[in-house]
């Protein structure tokens, strides 16, 4: 279950607050997995004293885009602690898909890629195994051509047109075994994209839930 | 903390500046705390709340599962009130899920409960529950912890640390941010805290 709780003194009301609130929720935490299971109780509060003073702001004020920067960042540090801290997690994994059809798109490929089981098992293992992106992201169910897609980790450019692309096994294993792997994925079809967060798979995830209720 | 290893990429670099040492209880008028009232098997907090010294304008997503835990509710109909809340009321260790009428009225319980030993409007408190599925929360126990959280309660960092201890599951660390911005002629805060570790895929509405 993740709960979350955000404060502000900003003078803002309900109204504008919901709907940034949902912005902020689609861009950050429910672009978040650990293992693909969403709970039963998972909830984002978020409440406004307005004791700061001063004009009220709405989405019309010409501040509205800072205050909404500072939600957003706020969720989104907050979201990526979460999936830092997965149960048994040893690495956070930030996925950025590019060259989607659609914002909406790229969300859904980043996102399966992130969930992906063998993905989140190759990272802990520091395998660089860019077989299982390319699988992931052509599972998603999204518009993709299987000719075009580009996948690197950090720096280390693996595939380029879906063709594997020779790269320094040593190097991709130093990056591997930081506390940060980075999937970049560009899929050259059009101006959508999106990033989602997660962690990787380890022996301690079962340990941790094989016996959470007893 | 999560906002000392966070670095503000991505976003409008002038836009805001992190509070290196804010938490929930920086933004004015926000007081928090937490402590054990018997919820988890160890001594570590199991309830926890935040309280506004003013009705605060309030907003909340909550899960798309259709399985929804009790508070969910409760909240929900606090919210739709008046859209106004002065707490937030939180316990772990058990998610009060699947838990029938009873669940229900525990849920109900807590938030009235609550609203009388802070001397708030009933309406104007929301619940949250983190834990085990499918057990009865041990009523006794939250009543007493209730009864003494309010005095608990304070403005500063501890009560905020209180707080994110008090939320907390499987988590291994407590995670909390603030950040600071020049927005509508003052300077304003936006803080947050946050719990998940498992069960973690949210789709949140």
């Amino acid at each position: 279950t993740m709960l979350g709780f955000v404060t502000t003194d900003a003078p803002v009301g309900s109204e504008a607050l919901h709907a940034l609130l949902r912005r902020a929720t689609d861009r950050t935490f429910n672009m978040i997995t650990v293992d693909g299971d969403t709970s039963t109780n998972d909830m984002l509060v978020a409440m406004a004293s307005g004791l700061a003073g001063g004009e009220e702001l709405t989405p019309a004020h010409p501040d509205w885009s800072a205050f909404a920067s500072a939600v957003i960042y706020v969720c989104e540090v907050l979201a990526k602690a979460i999936a830092r801290d997965g149960e048994g997690a040893t690495k956070l994994i930030e996925v950025r898909v590019s060259g989607a059809e659609s914002d909406a798109s790229a969300a859904a490929i980043a996102k399966t890629i992130v969930g992906s089981s063998l993905v989140k098992s190759a990272v802990f293992g520091t395998d660089a195994n860019w077989g299982r992106i390319i699988a992931a992201a052509g599972r998603a169910g999204e518009p993709l051509d299987p000719d075009t897609v580009d996948i690197a980790l950090g720096p280390i450019l693996t595939l380029r047109d879906s063709q594997p692309v020779a790269f320094d096994e040593d190097a991709a294993l130093a990056y591997l075994k930081g506390d940060t792997v980075e999937i970049i994925v560009d899929l050259k079809l059009g101006g959508g994209q999106a990033t989602a967060w997660g962690c990787d798979l380890t022996y301690d995830y079962v340990r941790i839930n094989a016996a959470y209720r007893t | 903390s999560a906002s000392s290893a966070s670095s503000a990429q991505g976003h409008p670099a002038a836009a805001f500046t992190v509070v290196e040492d804010g938490s929930v209880t920086t933004p004015a008028g926000f007081r928090a705390g937490g402590l054990h009232c018997g919820l988890k098997k160890t001594d570590r907090h199991d309830l926890g709340a935040i309280l506004c010294e003013v009705p605060a304008a309030a907003a909340a997503v909550y899960t798309t599962n259709k399985v929804q835990a009790a508070p969910l509710q409760a909240t929900r109909e606090s919210l739709a009130a008046g859209g106004r809340l002065r707490a937030m009321l939180v316990n772990s260790g058990n998610a009060n899920a699947c838990t029938g009428k009873q669940g229900l009225a525990d849920a109900y319980e807590m938030r009235a409960a609550f609203a009388a030993a802070a001397g708030v409007p009933l309406e104007q408190v929301a619940v949250a529950s983190t834990g085990v599925i499918g057990e009865a929360l041990k009523m006794d126990r939250v009543r007493s912890g209730i009864a003494q959280l309010p005095a608990r309660l304070k403005a500063g960092a501890e009560g905020a640390d209180d707080f994110c201890q008090a939320i907390l599951t499987t988590d291994l660390v407590k995670k909390s941010v603030c950040v600071s911005l020049q927005a509508g002629g003052r300077t304003v805060h936006v803080a947050g805290a946050a719990k998940g570790s498992g069960m973690i895929h949210p789709n949140m509405a």
